[in-house]
């Protein structure tokens, strides 16, 4: 079973049509193995991504080289994951 | 196992076959109203139902409804769940239903893309789309909201079978998009079709594959502002509203694109829960509340279709 220890999901808000055809940029890197979860809009849209633990570092740095507004709207999805799957056997029990 | 659908518990999320023989257990409760149709086969061979609610007739103009086509928006397959249970109860004692249901069929897909519901309880919580291997390629599955034969293959849909939005190798592909394609067509008389997907909190209208607005782009944008408007009247939830290229982003090969373009005049997606604290992952206590508010959006969407006849 696939885990998800130490994905992280950042919400990132764009500021301008430069910083949109940065985020944009990264949905081609295919190393970075992102998953948009929301995907690129529009300016002031927020732009939800899960980011894999070894591409963490390589995506903060390189948002906050490019002065890219970002938070972490989930910290370790993996917990998440957990406590979602207790509670399903927690309810069948 | 619940014995009946009164004790199946409409809070939590269930695994496939727990959805499966809730189907059964509702259509063996309720034999003078709905019906399963299987319309065909996941590619790894399971049943692609269709839960038919019908009072009688032949050929009636229907309504259909599907969850689950992107298989890890749980909260979808869960409120379709609560929607067949709500239709039976509510027929015969909401008086907008019955006359819903007193002219026109509903056709509920609760499972839409059963391979990839079942990978997400097994193997991998993420997984969006259909199961099919893609010759060539290490990477398995088709995104099935960009499979359909609308501006496939355009800007909005990847070419890679390792994107989450891959296309596939050519429109309707996949079993899980042939199968309704093929019902849809054989049916001949579907009014409304709304596909129902999570999250981001909108209620959309074709198109997306182009920014050509829709001829009844006016009409369509009215009824979606009346239905987000009931949906918020329960817990003040926020949606927004407008066509899919306008307010998400392009997108080729959509589902509602096609069945807009088959005459289905009144086509929708919704993106239910939430804005953004748990995504896909949305707390199971949240089901109820989402289900009843997005009902309440629904019922404006039959509503309007059943009193205007086209």
């Amino acid at each position: 079973k696939e885990t998800f220890d130490g994905h992280q999901v950042l919400r990132i808000i764009p500021r301008d049509e430069i910083q949109l055809s940065v985020i944009k940029a990264l949905e081609d890197i295919i190393e970075f193995e992102l998953d948009f979860w929301r995907g690129v809009t529009d300016v002031a849209v927020p732009v939800d991504v899960r980011v894999p633990f070894h591409s963490l570092q390589s995506i903060k740095i390189y948002l906050e080289t490019q002065d890219i507004e970002y938070s972490i709207m989930i910290e370790d999805l993996q917990v998440m994951l957990d406590e979602e799957r207790e509670e399903m056997e927690a309810a069948a029990r | 196992q619940p014995r009946g659908t009164d004790s199946f518990d409409f809070s939590r999320y269930h695994t496939i076959d727990e959805i499966y023989s809730f189907q059964d257990m509702l259509v063996a409760e309720n034999p003078n109203l709905v019906s399963k149709i299987v319309i065909g086969h996941s590619y790894e061979g399971r049943s692609l139902n269709v839960l038919k609610f019908s009072t009688g007739g032949t050929s009636r103009p229907a309504i259909w409804i599907d969850t689950g086509i992107h298989s890890r928006e749980w909260v979808t397959q869960a409120s379709g769940t609560w929607f067949a249970k709500k239709i039976v109860t509510d027929y015969g004692r909401d008086p907008a239903l019955t006359n819903i249901l007193d002219k026109m069929d509903i056709f509920l897909e609760i499972v839409t893309n059963p391979d990839g519901y079942h990978f997400t309880h097994n193997n991998n919580r993420m997984w969006r789309k259909t199961r099919k291997p893609n010759p060539g390629s290490r990477c398995d599955g088709v995104d099935p909201n960009r499979n359909w034969d609308a501006g496939f293959g355009g800007p909005g849909a990847s070419g890679n079978p390792c994107s989450e939005t891959y296309r596939g190798p050519k429109a309707h592909s996949e079993s899980e998009v042939k199968s309704i394609v093929d019902f849809v067509k054989s049916h001949g008389n579907f009014k409304a079709f709304i596909s129902i997907h999570s999250y981001s909190q909108m209620l959309l209208y074709p198109y997306g594959y182009t920014r050509t607005p829709v001829r009844d782009r006016d009409e369509l944008h009215a009824l979606a502002k009346k239905a987000i408007t009931d949906l918020a009247s329960l817990y003040g939830t926020r949606y927004k509203y407008g066509s899919i290229i306008n307010t998400i982003y392009q997108a080729s090969g959509g589902t509602i694109d096609w069945t807009y373009n088959q005459g289905i005049k009144y086509s929708y997606t919704f993106e239910l829960r939430d804005t953004g604290r748990y995504g896909f992952v949305l707390p199971a206590n949240q089901i109820i509340p989402t289900a009843e508010e997005t009902w309440l959006a629904l019922m404006a969407i039959m509503n309007h279709t059943v009193r205007n006849p086209y």
